[in-house]
């Protein structure tokens, strides 16, 4: 069935505990759009031949077209629910991150989470008259 | 900035992102094809024909389903599954704390919400048993999740469908920050 | 915009060219 490997990409996700990011999976990611070009160059087959008359081919082009969107979703959620988790580990680790989660990730997400640093150093510079760390004492002091 | 549990729990239904959506609607639904389904006779596994007939029983994953049974073109319709049907909405009506939400389908509200889209005739009654389940065994939820401090709550939640088990917690963290605060 | 560029980067890009887009309605939580 079409979506499976797209799934185990969010089941793999699912599974790790809250605060672990796994490896990135990056064969796993090449494998689902492998799958959507397959399945994309079917569709366009079969739309080329009803164009030529031939009749019946529909139901194949929408069931493809709900599978390219599954994976689609799939791989979006994988990416962003990832990110989610990178974005929580700064406020919980800071600017540098542990060298083990480091290397699960890939150099894109490192890219956004330099990115993503920058975002929020600039905004907590700007608050008050000389900025504000907002991630430093995140429970109330005892005093 | 801090998971919270409900927040998780609110937003699944149609959250295009939300990893808890995508798993629920991998759930299999009992479909009958419509129209005949040329080239796609891998659908069915248990023949060997290119074609699948009109007629034909198939369990097809809910996401799928959900495309091929449109108002504009039904391909196949769909039937309830059996723990959705009123034979069991019965049992859940007699006494809903007994039953093992977990093992039926991890995501049983989630998913039998997602029943709803269908154009189906147990439909209503279908929504009157999911509120009126999660209604008879909230209270349970709330009070177990308010009491157990600091032990093991595997008998507790066991039992549980993955909604409840985000209110579980939610009411574990209220606990747990009361006597934080009760201890300075 | 850092979101939205890190999923045109990884997947987006290679996709077929008719799911190339992100639908905002679709994916804005609920």
């Amino acid at each position: 069935m079409f979506g499976e490997k797209a799934l185990e990409l969010i089941r793999e996700l699912h599974r790790s505990t809250e605060g672990v990011l796994p490896p990135f999976n990056d064969e796993g990611i090449r494998q689902v759009l492998e799958e959507m070009r397959s399945l994309y160059e079917q569709n366009q087959a079969d739309v080329s031949a009803t164009v030529a008359g031939e009749q019946g081919l529909f139901s194949g082009v929408q069931l493809r077209h709900a599978s390219l969107e599954r994976d689609k979703r799939c791989l979006l959620a994988y990416l962003y629910n990832r990110l989610q988790k990178i974005r929580n580990m700064r406020w919980e680790f800071g600017s540098v991150l542990p060298a083990d989660i480091k290397t699960n990730m890939s150099e894109q997400e490192v890219q956004w989470f330099t990115k993503y640093n920058k975002c929020l150093a600039n905004y907590m510079r700007r608050l008050g008259d000389s900025g504000l760390d907002l991630t430093q004492d995140m429970q109330p002091p005892k005093s | 900035l801090v998971e919270i549990p409900y927040t998780r729990y609110s937003s699944s239904s149609d959250n295009y992102y939300c990893i808890d959506d995508i798993i629920a609607t991998c759930e299999k639904i009992p479909s009958k094809v419509e129209q005949p389904l040329f080239r796609l006779g891998f659908l069915d596994p248990s023949t060997d024909n290119t074609t699948i007939q009109p007629g034909t029983k198939l369990e097809l994953p809910f996401w799928l389903a959900s495309s091929l049974c449109t108002r504009r073109r039904r391909l196949v319709s769909v039937d309830m599954p059996k723990t959705y049907k009123d034979s069991f909405r019965e049992i859940l009506k007699a006494d809903a704390n007994v039953v093992d939400l977990h093992k039926i389908g991890p995501y049983y509200y989630s998913f039998g919400s997602k029943l709803l889209h269908f154009d189906h005739p147990e439909i209503g009654d279908i929504a009157d048993s999911l509120l009126q389940g999660f209604i008879s065994r909230f209270r349970r939820i709330m009070d177990s999740s308010q009491n157990a401090y600091n032990e093991d709550t595997t008998h507790l939640t066991c039992k549980l469908d993955e909604s409840e088990r985000c209110v579980f917690k939610a009411g574990q963290k209220g606990l747990d920050d009361f006597q934080r605060w009760q201890t300075g | 915009e850092n979101l939205e560029t890190h999923l045109k980067n990884v997947t987006l890009r290679h996709m077929p060219r008719n799911l190339q887009s992100i639908d905002k309605d679709k994916t804005a939580p609920r």
